[in-house]
């Protein structure tokens, strides 16, 4: 699907919870990336 | 979304909804007269007002009273969910299951009490979220056996579609993306109180027939405009007034659906205690025409 | 409709047969599942491949053309796949070619592209996994460790994929991963397929960690920030990368860009590792020679 319909701009987003978890040690360490998160939300929204 | 096993196989019209239910209802109603009819033929014993009290209790539920009852029993199951502390997706796709297994099944074939538990312990295990059959038992004060006795024909009935899209990741996405398109010009604070309005006002759709009407988004979009028309109708206008690839969305289309959407929520009937007991007694003198 | 003529294998909670779909003369494989003994009800493995087969339609995904219940049993219909990479690779009377490598390993990440745009990890990858039509066309197979990246704070188990192909930040126990687990062992199979024997065969789980690191060098906090968090990163030895030219020695057939794709998928740091889209958007897959069409693959 090349039509998106949503452009992925991190610095936009506010998301506590988020930015709480891509803080926390554990998650960095294992890999974690807000923006596959955002990406995931971003596609449930506009599926 | 289109590919997925929830609009392939669970994505109805109001019209091909009501009619899968009569069709189930009828199934199970011609079942069980004949059972009765039999029963009265293998007792000609029974005095004149016996055989009228059983004529006139041991009936079948009408399609309407089914889907009260399913819908009283689904609430209830989310209560249950939310008392084990079980995630959000969890207690949403128990619900899901419960329900769509009475698009295949009348609650005169299986009464809701006996797949209740069966459907939280495979919500759990689809979900990721395991608990073995001894602690839930014990959690729920269930039988091992009883819990898993349905297993196979909850799967079935589900059609083997495990995978459910909830609205919740959708409202997730658009709680991002209106903070993208109205930069600047919304308050986060308020945001995150009008988030955790449309979670519960989501919670209360998946209860309704909505699921079946609409895409995860749709709802998403529904709940929002319920709880704060203003900042919906700002948003889409930004989003997709001025869209310039054509065909790609139409505003007003969309804004129609998700009116139709919100008001098919509102205007769902919460099914009373007393009304489901009739219903659940009148199943069971259906089932057992002897207790008349 | 479905007949089961013959009993191919069997395994912890299935057994599969060969058999004919006879509204279409089509070959299909039955994996039935088996239900007695298992305590708790419908073992995980069977539900995790319903649930997720039924939401992929893709030529690099093996089909689930059915599903019914039969004497109380539950019954996946699957496309009938004769061969896996295994016994390709096993197999030295086959000769394969660069091209060869570079169609499986497009094959492979078309898969892989495919789940992880559902959302979906498949958590198992390594060569009898991916198995091989009649027509050339590699498919995953074997959902049964699959699951869909749920919501960002679920804790998702390290003990899954098989050893030699388990990512780093799995053996260290890591549990908010990401599909970077499935990139990583496209990448062990990648230098598999060039070497032919198994790159990374640790004997244990420690000895994974240890084979790791001595191929690939022990990353630090610097390269891969926090990696010290993890308890059982204070008990491994410490090894250098290796140099451009020792894995250009260890992968002679390998051109430039085949060593950077593999070193990209390769990356110690899930954070930094290639996902699909870079890797199938990398050079490899436009400079010479093309990737063999699946029909001429051995």
């Amino acid at each position: 699907d090349l039509q998106k319909r949503y452009v992925l701009s991190e610095t936009a987003y506010h998301d506590p919870f988020i930015n709480d978890l891509q803080n926390k040690r554990e998650f960095i360490a294992s890999g974690f990336r807000a923006d596959f998160v955002y990406d995931r939300m971003l596609t449930e929204a506009f599926m | 979304y289109r590919h997925s096993s929830q609009y392939r196989m669970w994505s109805f019209t109001p019209e091909q909804l009501a009619q899968k239910r009569v069709e189930i209802n009828a199934r199970a109603a011609t079942v069980l007269e004949t059972r009765v009819r039999s029963f009265l033929e293998q007792n000609p014993d029974l005095g004149s007002d016996e055989v009228a009290a059983i004529t006139e209790k041991a009936v079948p539920v009408t399609a309407d009273e089914e889907v009260l009852l399913v819908n009283y029993f689904a609430r209830m199951l989310l209560t249950f969910a939310t008392k084990m502390n079980l995630p959000t997706e969890v207690a949403a796709t128990a619900v899901t299951f419960f329900r769509r297994f009475y698009l295949n099944n009348s609650v005169m074939d299986i009464v809701p009490k006996e797949i209740f538990y069966t459907t939280l312990f495979f919500a759990c295990k689809s979900e990721n979220f395991f608990i073995g059959i001894d602690s839930f038992a014990k959690k729920t004060k269930s039988k091992n056996e009883d819990v898993l006795k349905y297993e196979f024909r909850l799967l079935e009935s589900l059609q083997f579609t495990l995978m459910n899209h909830h609205p919740f990741k959708a409202l997730h996405g658009f709680f991002l993306d209106i903070q993208n398109i109205l930069q600047g010009k919304v308050d986060l604070n308020y945001m995150g109180q009008v988030y955790t309005n449309c979670k519960k006002t989501i919670m209360e759709a998946i209860l309704t027939d909505v699921v079946y009407f609409y895409s995860p988004p749709q709802i998403t979009l529904a709940a929002l405009l319920k709880e704060d028309e203003a900042l919906a109708m700002r948003y889409l206008d930004l989003k997709f007034a001025n869209e310039d690839s054509p065909g790609v969305l139409h505003l007003e289309t969309l804004r129609t659906v998700i009116v139709a959407c919100k008001d098919t929520m509102s205007a769902n009937a919460v099914p009373s205690k007393e009304q489901a007991t009739r219903t659940v007694a009148k199943i069971h003198f259906g089932q057992n025409p002897l207790s008349v | 409709e479905y007949t089961k003529e013959k009993r191919v294998g069997e395994g912890t909670y299935a057994v599969v047969y060969l058999g004919t779909k006879q509204s279409n003369n089509r070959k299909i494989a039955i994996k039935e599942i088996k239900t007695s003994g298992f305590k708790d009800g419908l073992d995980m493995s069977a539900i995790r491949e319903v649930k997720y087969l039924q939401e992929m339609n893709h030529v690099n995904v093996i089909e689930l053309v059915d599903v019914f219940m039969a004497q109380n049993n539950l019954n996946l219909v699957l496309e009938f796949l004769p061969a896996d990479l295994e016994m390709i690779i096993k197999d030295q009377s086959i000769l394969f070619t660069p091209a060869d490598i570079k169609s499986w390993l497009l094959m492979t990440l078309r898969g892989v592209h495919h789940c992880h745009r559902n959302f979906i990890l498949h958590r198992d990858l390594k060569p009898n996994n991916l198995l091989l039509g009649p027509d050339g066309q590699l498919k995953l197979a074997d959902f049964g460790l699959a699951r869909n990246l749920g919501s960002p704070q679920d804790l998702l188990t390290s003990n899954v994929v098989t050893r030699w192909y388990r990512a780093p930040e799995l053996l260290f126990g890591a549990r908010h991963y990401t599909g970077a687990i499935d990139m990583w062992s496209v990448g062990v199979i990648f230098a598999e397929l060039m070497l032919r024997i198994p790159y990374l065969p640790g004997k244990d789980d420690v000895d994974q960690i240890d084979v790791t690191f001595r191929a690939l060098g022990t990353p630090t906090d610097k390269d891969w920030p926090e990696i010290s968090t993890f308890s059982a990163y204070n008990k491994i030895q410490f090894y250098p990368p290796p140099s451009r030219d020792e894995l250009r020695k260890r992968f002679i057939a390998a051109t430039e860009n085949a060593l950077y794709l593999m070193s990209g998928m390769l990356s110690l740091n899930p954070h930094k590792r290639w996902d699909s889209i870079k890797a199938l958007t990398s050079q490899y897959f436009v400079e010479l020679p093309e990737p063999t069409t699946p029909e001429e693959l051995p």
